[in-house]
């Protein structure tokens, strides 16, 4: 890993001091490391500039390698750079709090928001979930199955548009005593205008407390530009990274910190509805590391 | 002379920006912008002429990605059997739809779908609807059900019925999980023991959007079941699946149609000349 390849790096390393000169092949060696794990090459760039700020003009500390010190400055910079993370669930006032999913096809929205539902409902809260995907062939189905498996209420609406739809189900939310409103919206391409204003529509309709993009964490490059656009028309709260309890790196966590400012704040980690965890940014930087 | 000086660096920087940026990933890109390096010195590409670059970078792609026969193979007898893997969601039983309507409209076959996604919640009902929408006929079992087991009913079904084509739908399943790519393995061994021969394609299904995780993904469903081609989804968005290469270079699967929306007519055979205007364009 980018350990490994930094001690043969700094393995000839004679100075007392990080200079701009001696970290050059250092820095080489984390941009590759970053790359391959998916950060975005914009990213990169910005990220090791901080770094080489952050290191240069450190004294070598006795009791470490220079490799070590070095890759402690990285670990640190990318720590810092996606976190702090907000782990709390909204608080429900006269009406029910509510949490939207959006995202890409296929990301994991359906899941997650089943996922989220357990969640709160060990909280002790009392959740309701939005069939909002009036477009993907057993959409409703889906969500409707997996409400069943947690016991917690699904409200569906086959024949309705998905803003007239939210706005029922928060209704409805509010007349049963639940308290928290989760809308799982269908998968789209930040690229398609209707869909986007779909989105936009129902956040007029039903503000969100908070509202979430959900991102596989294989995404490459495009975790930019498809996360710039939905913080652009939504204002995301947060990402949640799922498919994390496979081996892709998650560099986009990185790349959606970046460019929303806002963090990972969830990440899922295996298909079952219990399969959600905080995100923790210094377990994510060990591994974009790798 | 005029080709004596490196290439312009701000060039260099445009081309590495648009192959990263397209998931190429660095190591490939390092290796093109090499043999661009090299160009110059044999004096293909003027030091400063971004265009000439581009020509050549195109060039060197294109060759990479090679000429292959994107169609499906058929067997000498039906049914010819097309397997279908990927991880989770990247648009496996959407491209079925689609194969179904391509193979039924674009080159009059018959086609039966085996429904062997039998974990997910509504897998086997999604599936479902495609059928009905399509008109094509459905072999299924309640999710739940042994996946081995429908597939086994649905080629006896497609032999029964001397289907031209028997398209077999699978979970989504991470390469990581050793498990579900025993069960997978298992799922090819069940329809090769009861038609010969098959499965005659398999194809994984990659999200146009994946980074460098795509070639372990090749990697691993290479060595569980035999893949044949890649389908490659949702290349109507911004991302380019330039992974693609890669894993032509690596393993030598071809990228064999495109997934470019979500309705059942938006598959295109892979062609290589769109894609690289997609890409060059
Ligand atoms: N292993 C694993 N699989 C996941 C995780 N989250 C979701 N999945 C799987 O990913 C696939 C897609 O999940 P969905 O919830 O249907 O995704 P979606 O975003 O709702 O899809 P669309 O509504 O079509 O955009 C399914 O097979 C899920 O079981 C996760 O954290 N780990
Ligand atoms: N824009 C676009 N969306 C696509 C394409 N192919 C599939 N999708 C969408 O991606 C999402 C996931 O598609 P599925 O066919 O359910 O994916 P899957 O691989 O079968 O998912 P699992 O069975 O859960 O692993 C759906 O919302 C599809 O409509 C494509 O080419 N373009
Ligand atoms: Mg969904
Ligand atoms: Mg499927």
């Amino acid at each position: 890993g980018l350990t490994a390849a930094l001690s043969k790096v700094f393995a000839g390393f004679a100075g007392r001091k990080l200079t701009e000169a001696n970290i050059q092949e250092g820095l080489r060696q984390v941009r590759l490391a970053l790359l391959e794990a998916d950060v975005h090459y914009q990213v990169v760039k910005d990220f090791l500039g901080k770094v080489s700020v952050r290191a240069v003009g450190d004294e070598v500390v006795k009791s470490v390698t220079p490799a070590q010190q070095f890759v402690k400055v990285v670990h640190d910079e990318l720590v810092a750079l996606l976190g702090p993370v907000d782990h709390s669930l909204p608080v429900a006032t006269q009406t029910p709090a509510v949490v939207m999913l959006v995202g890409l096809q296929g990301s994991g929205k359906t899941t997650t928001a089943a996922k989220l539902a357990r969640l709160a409902q060990k909280k002790g809260r009392r959740p309701l979930l939005v069939a909002a995907d009036v477009r993907r062939p057993a959409a409703i189905e889906q969500l409707q199955a997996l409400g069943a498996k947690i016991e917690v209420p699904v409200h569906a609406e086959p024949r309705s548009q998905a803003p007239a739809l939210c706005a029922n189900g928060v209704a409805a939310a509010a007349k049963a005593g639940r308290d928290l409103v989760i809308l799982d919206t269908g998968g789209r391409l930040h690229i398609d205008d209707e869909l986007m204003e779909e989105l936009s529509e129902i956040r007029r309709r039903v503000p969100p407390d908070r509202t979430y993009l959900v991102t596989d964490a294989m995404t490459g490059q495009d975790a930019l530009a498809s996360a710039s656009e939905f913080h652009r028309r939504l204002g995301l709260s947060g990402a949640i990274l799922t498919k994390m309890d496979g081996d892709a790196r998650g560099g986009a966590a990185l790349s959606i910190k970046s460019v929303t400012k806002v963090p990972v704040v969830y990440v899922g980690v295996s298909e079952t509805v219990d399969g959600l965890e905080e995100f923790h940014p210094d377990r994510v930087a060990t591994r974009i590391l790798g | 002379s005029l080709f004596a000086r490196p290439l312009d660096p701000s060039v260099l920087q445009d081309l590495e920006a648009l192959l990263l940026g397209a998931d190429f990933g660095p190591a490939v890109a390092a290796r093109l912008l090499s043999a661009i390096e090299a160009d110059r010195k044999a004096g293909l590409v003027p030091p400063a002429d971004a265009g000439a670059a581009l020509a050549r970078l195109r060039a060197h792609v294109g060759e990479g990605l090679g000429r292959g026969d994107p169609a499906v193979r058929l067997a000498p007898a039906p049914p010819t059997v097309v397997l279908v893997c990927g991880v989770n969601g990247v648009g496996k039983t959407t491209s079925i739809a689609k194969l179904a309507w391509h193979l039924r409209e674009e080159r009059g076959l018959s086609v039966l779908l085996a429904a062997c996604d039998t974990f997910r919640a509504a897998a086997v009902e999604q599936l479902e609807v495609w059928a009905r929408r399509l008109r094509v006929e459905i072999v299924r079992q309640p999710t739940g059900a042994d996946a081995g087991a429908v597939a086994y009913d649905a080629a006896e079904a497609a032999l029964a019925r001397k289907t031209d084509v028997l398209v077999v739908d699978t979970a989504g399943r991470l390469h990581t999980r050793e498990p579900l790519m025993a069960e997978l393995g298992k799922i090819r061994r069940v329809l090769s023991r009861k038609i010969p021969g098959s499965p005659h394609e398999t194809l994984l299904v990659l999200d146009a959007t994946v980074g460098q995780n795509g070639l372990a993904q090749a990697r691993v469903f290479r060595e569980a079941v035999e893949v044949t081609g890649i389908f490659l989804a949702k290349l109507d968005g911004t991302a380019k699946g330039g992974i693609v290469l890669a894993i032509q270079d690596a393993l030598g699967i071809p990228v064999k149609f495109v997934g470019t929306g979500e309705t059942p007519e938006d598959i295109a055979p892979f062609d290589r000349e769109r894609y690289l205007d997609g890409l060059f364009g």
